[in-house]
């Protein structure tokens, strides 16, 4: 994909579950 | 805290991996970076757990990862400036 991601990168807050875990494969 | 090993993190589930490297690496970066480091923790984290761990021990590469990570970032950001505001 070529197009800019707003959301990127999924900010990670201290105690609260990072959203970026979603993205990644096992 | 007790620093963060290999075998703690291989023990932890993956979902709880990258958790608790963020939870390591966020403060080392928010000491100089407390703007940003929300986002940089964020874009360190899909990096390999193995380098990440590597990083936590060496500041001086963690740094390095941090001064790439801000300038992809600020790339990125200049690059949502120029879509146009519709």
């Amino acid at each position: 994909a070529n197009g800019t991601n707003i959301n990127w990168p999924p900010e990670f807050c201290p105690g609260v579950p990072w959203k970026g875990l979603q993205n990644i494969d096992p | 805290p007790e620093p963060l090993t290999a075998s703690m993190l291989a023990a932890a589930p993956l979902m709880d991996q990258k958790q608790l490297l963020g939870e390591r690496l966020y403060p080392m970066i928010h000491a100089h970076h407390p703007n940003l480091a929300g986002k940089i923790t964020g874009m360190l984290l899909e990096i390999d757990n193995s380098e990440l761990l590597h990083m936590l021990e060496s500041p001086e590469s963690l740094h390095s990862k941090v001064d790439e990570a801000i300038a992809v970032l600020q790339a990125h950001q200049a690059k949502e400036c120029q879509q146009p505001l519709v």
